[in-house]
């Protein structure tokens, strides 16, 4: 997606080799347009199948682009939680996610209300790095019977293995940039080129 | 908001007198048609002030409808975290939550980078009740030296003191809906009614 790629070009702060901070528009600040337009895009890219009725995503940077996906389909978000929430119940799907970073294992939940056998579920969220996070969710939607529509995501680090695992898992999985490359030193972000 | 009183009288379930759940449209699955409404109510209530021009939330659930009154405005969506994120840097703003559920002090943040002397924030949240959360973002708002538009909350529970604290305190609420009672033997929501 071009404006996006103009966007993290113009805003996008190289950490290091493999982390790339997008706080001003994407992580902590939003911008509400480019929002909605990676809605459109996911939507475009993911309506020509079998009827999404769900758009499935994890708190918390998954939830705006999340919605305007959702939004697009005319059907409702549902965010997986990582920590209990205050009228969490027991009847939940739950699926654990290993952080390396954190070098812990995680739980994260959906409650069983909102997901069922006839949903037919687009997973959407905002990186894609190692995977676990979207190997959890596609968990979940296992568990709960649905049919996965696929995997959308804002940025794809295509030198971690996420993508990779999930697509020789035979999931169908459409990033909106691939990052190839955080050239640390000489501040470079390199793009896999559209087709 | 009629809508939203209809929502939540059809959809919430009382958990006890002090706590209603509406995870099927509000904090779990999220229900964008009604979001959106939401976001244009704020919109039409705090757009005929001085011009807003940021929207301030926390993490999670306050993150959807922050979108899309943001999408109304025209103007970025900053999100408070609370805990530390993987890119979070150390120019942040701090304040201390406290929690009556879980009896803890916690810090919420905002990077300095997105909330400045020149801006005017409208503050946008799911739940009022004892109004601590709020008054955290308050205080980022004041750290930053910006000017307060006011808060929009989509359910006020104003058989708590948060919305007289923050009213008492001279700042401008504007509740979706108002919850005077919650008869969890009768299983009735009762609302103040609109003027
Ligand atoms: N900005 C940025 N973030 C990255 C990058 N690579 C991974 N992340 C995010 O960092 C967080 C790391 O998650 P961990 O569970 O600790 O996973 P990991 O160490 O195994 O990668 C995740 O955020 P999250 O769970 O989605 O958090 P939240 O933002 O939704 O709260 C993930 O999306 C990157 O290059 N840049
Ligand atoms: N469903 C529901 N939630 C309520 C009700 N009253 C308060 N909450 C929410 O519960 C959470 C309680 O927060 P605490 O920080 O523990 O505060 P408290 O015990 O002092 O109220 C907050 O969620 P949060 O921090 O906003 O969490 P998140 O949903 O954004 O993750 C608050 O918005 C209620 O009657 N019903």
């Amino acid at each position: 997606m071009k404006l996006l790629k103009e966007k993290i070009q113009q805003e996008g702060i190289i950490l290091s080799e493999s982390v790339l901070k997008v706080d001003s528009f994407l992580n902590h600040q939003i911008d509400p347009d480019l929002t909605v337009a990676m809605g459109k895009d996911f939507y475009q890219h993911f309506s020509k199948g079998k009827k999404v009725t769900k758009v499935l995503t994890i708190e918390s940077s998954g939830i705006a682009v999340g919605l305007t996906t959702a939004l697009e389909f005319g059907v409702p978000l549902v965010f997986a939680r990582k920590k209990k929430s205050l009228t969490m119940n027991n009847e939940v799907f739950v699926s654990k996610v290993y952080s390396f970073t954190k070098q812990e294992t995680n739980e994260i939940t959906v409650s069983k209300k909102f997901l069922s056998a006839d949903d037919h579920v687009l997973i959407i969220d905002d990186f894609l790095a190692n995977g676990e996070a979207a190997l959890g969710l596609v968990s979940i939607v296992q568990q709960a019977g649905a049919s996965l529509a696929g995997m959308g995501i804002v940025i794809e680090k295509a030198f971690q293995d996420g993508g990779q695992k999930l697509r020789n898992a035979g999931f169908h999985v459409y990033s909106l940039a691939q990052i190839i490359r955080l050239d640390h030193e000489k501040k470079k972000i390199e793009f896999r080129e559209e087709a």
